[in-house]
């Protein structure tokens, strides 16, 4: 098949009150329940009604996180490799008692679609294993997939765990999760993956998937890490097709979903202003590396090593990024050409507005250097941004809204890396459409002519 | 051309050669 009808579903989990007191067995199922409802009617939905072949579904959206490794563990249970050639709705108990997998594998059976969830795996383990956890079990926040037969077909342990999931365990190695369909080749990782080389580079990269599932619980950070933005660029710089289902829960800036193809963004939720959860269906291109329309690999330091810095009398100024020190340059004028520096690389900015307004502010950044808050992993960041108000010690702050326009822009840096994401975003976060910006072969993102 | 009220424009590096062995600190970190 050359094309497919894939869904995402953004969900809104209900979090149950902080779980730390543990329940008995036969009050396992109550937790998921409700969420249990609201996926199965996005998935019959998508299939029957938009004969979609394929929905993704986020992050803990069955059992939120509010969990301690000891209340969770009641609601994990063993989940085999796929090599075991399971239909679970199929042969119900041949791995034990296993609700949540025999429901999701009938819900995939009996609508004939692809279902991928996240909910978690138990192995117990003993002494003889020298890493194994005092309470005897690993347990991992893991990905499923069910074919169009209830098959079990993925199933990922999430790599790079985020700070606070307490209730999880680090796998001993990575693992590259991928699998065949008649749509083409997929692959699948969770949420923190995405800044990893492994799994997230390995899989596009080595073993060459034509799409990626992507199940988050992402909570936006702006400037330069809002789901959206950030996944898409994702999508467009790995030339990959990627289907992210985000957590839906605004008090924790969680959301935004969407269908990322390489040349383009199909469809995305952003909504800051309810709580409801939302489907959103396209279709992809199966396998987009055979298309014409496939974009062509971007050298990314080609322009910026070419040109001579742009001189300036202006003193840069530190500003902060999400805990990382940025060396800024404000842009004094309506029109004019800048270079900021950190260490290895320069960033050189081309720009000219419409009108500047005297109560907005914009510098140019640039940040080389490892980034070790959450995690550690080295950046190079170019960035124009608005600063938060006039006052300079703001640049680097989220900010929601601009009322000053670019009419042209061309941005480019010196990266030691191929592996750069282009974002741009605009007042009230939203993203720019393709037909006004290009990325250059030479690394240049820059406004269409 | 329409111009753009544009709140960001980044080109966000990743160096992977650079990283530390394993990106997530996880929970011995918190503990």
């Amino acid at each position: 098949l050359d094309a497919l009808t894939v869904a995402v579903y953004e969900h809104a989990v209900i979090l149950p009150n902080k779980t730390e007191t543990l329940v008995s067995q036969d009050k396992c199922p109550v937790p998921y329940e409700r969420e249990y409802r609201f996926l199965d009617r996005a998935i019959k939905h998508s299939a029957k009604q938009r004969n979609a072949q394929m929905t993704v579904t986020p992050e803990d959206a069955l059992y939120g996180w509010k969990f301690s490794r000891e209340t969770i563990s009641l609601y994990l249970k063993d989940i085999p490799a796929p090599q075991v050639n399971w239909i679970t709705c199929q042969n119900t108990q041949r791995f034990g008692y296993t609700p949540v997998q025999q429901r999701l594998s009938c819900l995939a059976k009996d609508n004939s679609i692809y279902v991928v969830a996240n909910i978690g795996d138990k192995k117990p383990c003993n002494a003889s294993d020298r890493q194994c956890p005092p309470d005897g079990r690993y347990q991992y926040n893991t990905d499923v997939v069910f074919d169009s037969e209830g098959r079990l077909v993925a199933r990922y342990h999430k790599y790079n765990l985020f700070a606070p999931e307490i209730q999880f365990d680090f796998p001993k190695d990575s693992e590259s999760v991928t699998f065949e369909t008649p749509f083409g080749k997929f692959g699948i990782f969770t949420c923190f993956d995405i800044f990893s080389h492994t799994p997230a580079v390995v899989v596009v990269d080595e073993f060459q998937v034509d799409s990626v599932l992507y199940p988050v619980a992402w909570y936006n950070t702006l400037p330069l890490l809002s789901a959206v933005p950030f996944h898409s660029a994702w999508a467009r710089a790995m030339r990959v097709n990627l289907l992210a289902a985000n957590t839906h829960n605004t008090s924790m800036h969680m959301t935004g979903s969407g269908i990322y193809a390489p040349e383009a963004v199909k469809v995305y939720h952003y909504d800051m202003e309810t709580e409801s959860g939302q489907l959103m269906l396209s279709e992809l291109k199966s396998r987009p590396r055979n298309e014409p329309t496939y974009p062509a690999a971007v050298d990314w330091s080609a322009y910026a090593r070419s040109v001579k810095p742009f001189l300036s009398e202006q003193s840069n100024f530190p500003g902060m990024i999400y805990f990382d020190e940025l060396t800024f340059i404000e842009l004094k004028r309506n029109t004019g050409n800048y270079t900021v520096c950190q260490k290895d690389l320069c960033c050189h900015l081309t720009y000219k507005m419409s009108e500047k307004r005297t109560d907005e502010v914009y510098a140019l950044g640039a940040f080389d250097g490892l980034h070790t808050v959450e995690g550690q992993y080295y950046l190079q960041i170019c960035t124009l941004l608005k600063c938060q108000i006039s006052d300079l010690r703001t640049c680097g702050e989220p900010v929601g809204s601009a009322f000053t326009k670019l009419e042209e822009f061309s941005l480019s840096g010196t990266f030691a890396t191929r592996y750069v994401f282009p974002q741009i975003i605009l007042s009230g976060s939203q993203l720019a459409p393709e037909r006004h910006y290009e990325v250059l072969r030479d690394g240049r993102l820059r406004s269409r002519s | 051309r329409t111009p753009l009220p544009v709140l960001v424009l980044a080109l966000y590096g990743r160096v992977f050669d650079k990283d530390p062995p394993r990106l997530g600190q996880g929970p011995r970190r918190f503990e």
